[in-house]
């Protein structure tokens, strides 16, 4: 189960991105690199969001909070037609 | 959709409305399960240019070429990695890995909102007319969230994101999900920037109703859209072997039973299942039903796979009875057999028949099309319901709108029924719920932005909600069909849409991006959870009182803490609790007086100044109200009514006040 990897959605503060990167896009890869060697972004959000999705462990999860400039990151709410 | 334009007074004189090439300017965006782009309700004949403003696209995928959009379909995305994700890959052979809509919700709803004119729609005949979208001249820009396991967060942020960047003027979500924290719910985040962005985002309220705090989507940056029924169902005749008539509805087009009565049986005695009355999948023996009319009740699988159900166990023909939940409310279906919906009342009175009887008989007559039905509208029974339980203070729904029994586009992937075994292909079907009503509050809100390009989303909302109707014309309040009762605020938020009027509301509550950080304040928000809903910084004054209570919202809801008993108990004070309210006049120059109606002799209401006078457009007059509340047991609610009124415009206000 603690393998097991769910889907979160990773809200960056824009305003904190670390000099070393060019833009924020390089700087959320790197983020996200530095938990999961194989996890990939499943989207960049740029308008109502700042930030990306991506499918990691609870573990990664938890890591991955602890990062500079992450303001939070959010497991992925399923929702119903109504 | 069919008959809605008619009553919702739309078909009034066309110089009420916004002229066609205004409303062509207005691009609605409706997150859903795609759309069928072959649809009349497609059409683009007539409609200039595609708005210079749009920067979307038409995204091809599994039989969606570019040539699937126009000038009415401007634009089509599809995002499906959350859903993959979680799925894994998409299934071609199952549904079109592209905006095309294999079930038939979002080419319902899309057309709802802003479909182009079609002459001669029908049913099978049922709810002939033309069929038009409330923002009939609108274009309309679909962006497929929804499959076939469901709708993912991840999928809908990047939709909203996408959409925002496109340059929709109105997006649409007739979906939710439980009622999270606002910085934990995808769509309330969507919804905050689309916000702010001058997007007006109008969502369903939920299918949970009649339960008490069942609402979705309670974001006060969103409008929250409840149901209600039209003037029009679909009658069907059930008769007994006693001789005695009902009324049911029915959509059921096939070939009728014949005027002879039939043997009928109640599911329950038909079953070896202990919920065998609900008719669920291989419960009914067919050896006990075959060739008759089967009693179904209503609960635990979908209407039409009870149906389904009976007819595959031999039965002649289904009346699908409603529990005390859904009361009175009758749903129509497209069964695929002989079928009357009843309400609570009539299927206890044939459930009795059935057991007083030794050979009890019955037969179904073929349906119809019944308009100028009254008292209408009424409360859908499934309309999500206040209070508001993620923040109390803030009234919701906001409003109601048409949703039950509506008729509009349908998908050529499946049948009316979505069954597997449902063969035919509509071009238009009839269903029901708040995913119904929140598209017409989307088409009708991109009517008055085409009307009044300069009004912000919290205007369009207002004018919506303060010239909403909550009586008939008789003066009593609109009715409540799940239990036959006059509906409250918590039912119908400040009452049923009246597009006409919200052409010209006379004054309204504006709300702009700092009040709403001002509301998450209020919340307690942490800087970071702001950043996360509003990517801005934004510190929190620590010096000043923020309250949920003065967002400038057009209702109120007074939240009262009743004393602890130990402290509380005879005597106890009243509570005293001021709102503050700004009105800014969208008319011409006017004075406007202030009157109060209340239900309840336990809360004094007063308000400050009683008149307010208003020499030009835009300018703003505030006022507070000031209730005074008697103590009352936990749990007690009641209701009240503020207006604002210069003999044209009347600028209503429900109040509603619960103790906890």
């Amino acid at each position: 189960a603690a393998q097991k990897k769910k889907t979160y959605i990773i809200h960056m503060d824009r305003t904190n991105m670390p000099q070393a990167f060019d833009d924020h896009f390089q700087w959320y890869d790197s983020s996200l690199k530095s938990v999961s060697d194989s996890a990939q972004t499943l989207y960049y959000y740029n308008t109502v969001a700042h930030g990306f999705s991506t499918r990691l462990t609870v573990e990664e999860a938890k890591l991955i909070e602890k990062q500079q400039g992450i303001l939070a990151v959010i497991p992925e709410l399923k929702y119903d037609l109504h | 959709t069919t008959r809605t334009p008619e009553f919702l007074g739309l078909e009034k004189s066309v110089s009420f409305f916004p002229a066609s090439v205004k409303v062509g300017e207005v691009i609605v965006g409706v997150l859903d399960t795609g759309v069928w782009p072959e649809l009349e309700s497609f059409d683009d004949t007539g409609l200039g240019p595609v708005p210079v403003s749009w920067k979307g696209e038409c995204e091809v995928g599994k039989n969606f070429t570019s040539s699937s959009c126009n000038r009415k379909l401007i634009g089509a995305r599809y995002f499906s990695k959350g859903y993959e994700a979680a799925f894994g890959a998409i299934d071609e052979s199952q549904e079109s890995k592209s905006p095309r809509d294999d079930d038939g919700h979002g080419s319902h709803t899309s057309t709802t909102a802003a479909g182009s004119a079609v002459t001669g729609a029908s049913l099978f005949g049922f709810a002939a007319g033309t069929a038009k979208g409330m923002a009939a001249e609108a274009r309309v820009a679909t962006y497929k969230v929804c499959w076939l396991g469901g709708c993912f967060g991840s999928d809908i942020l990047a939709a909203m994101d996408k959409a925002i960047e496109d340059g929709v003027n109105v997006l649409s979500l007739s979906l939710g999900g439980s009622s999270p924290d606002y910085y934990r719910d995808n769509v309330a985040i969507g919804a905050f920037s689309a916000t702010a962005q001058g997007v007006f985002v109008s969502c369903s309220a939920g299918n949970g109703g009649p339960s008490s705090g069942s609402l979705s989507n309670v974001a006060p940056w969103i409008t929250t859209v409840g149901a209600g029924t039209l003037d029009r169902d679909f009658p069907v005749y059930v008769t007994l072997g006693n001789g005695k008539k009902f009324t049911g509805q029915s959509l059921y087009n096939g070939k009728p039973l014949s005027d002879s009565l039939i043997p009928i049986v109640y599911a329950a005695h038909a079953s070896n299942s202990t919920s065998g009355s609900l008719c669920l999948t291989s419960t009914l023996n067919p050896a006990k039903v075959a060739g008759k009319i089967v009693v179904c009740d209503r609960g635990g699988n979908s209407r039409v796979q009870k149906g389904l159900v009976v007819k595959d166990a031999g039965g002649a023909g289904m009346i699908l009875a409603n529990t005390e939940t859904y009361g009175e409310e009758q749903l129509a279906d497209a069964h695929l057999l002989p079928a009357a919906a009843v309400g609570q009342k009539t299927g206890d009175a044939i459930k009795s028949y059935i057991s007083s009887d030794a050979n009890p008989t019955a037969t179904i007559s073929a349906g119809t099309t019944r308009l100028g039905v009254q008292p209408s509208p009424l409360v859908a029974a499934f309309s999500s319901r206040g209070p508001n339980l993620l923040t109390p203070q803030i009234l919701k729904p906001d409003l109601i709108a048409p949703g039950v029994n509506i008729l509009a586009g349908w998908t050529g992937g499946v049948g009316p029924t979505g069954l597997d075994s449902d063969k035919r292909h509509v071009a238009f079907n009839i269903i029901s719920g708040t995913s119904m009503s929140c598209p017409h509050i989307s088409g009708l809100a991109a009517l008055l932005k085409a009307a009044h390009p300069d009004w912000s989303p919290a205007v369009i909302r207002s004018a919506l909600m303060t010239t909403a109707y909550s009586t008939y014309k008789t003066g009593e309040a609109i009715q409540d069909v799940s239990s036959g009762l006059p509906s409250t605020p918590f039912d119908i938020g400040a009452g049923h849409v009246n597009p006409t009027a919200a052409l010209d509301p006379g004054l309204v509550y504006d709300a702009t991006i700092e009040d709403y950080f001002a509301f998450l304040c209020a919340l307690n928000y942490s800087s970071f959870q702001i950043k996360v809903i509003s990517k801005k910084d934004f510190t929190c004054s620590g010096n000043k009182n923020y309250k949920l209570e003065d967002l400038n919202y057009p209702s109120f809801a007074v939240a009262l803490e009743t004393p602890s008993t130990k402290g509380g108990g005879e005597g106890t004070a009243p509570t005293t609790v001021k709102y503050t309210r700004t009105l800014t006049n969208k008319g011409a120059p006017s004075t406007y007086k202030v009157s109060v109606t209340s239900k309840s002799p336990s809360v004094k209401i007063m308000v400050e100044p009683e008149s307010l006078s208003f020499a030009k457009p835009n300018e703003q007059k505030s006022y507070t109200v000031t209730f005074v509340a008697s103590a009352m047991p936990s749990g007690s609610e009641s209701f009240a009514r503020l207006e604002w009124s210069d003999g044209k415009h009347n600028v209503g206000s429900p109040i509603a006040f619960t103790w906890t």
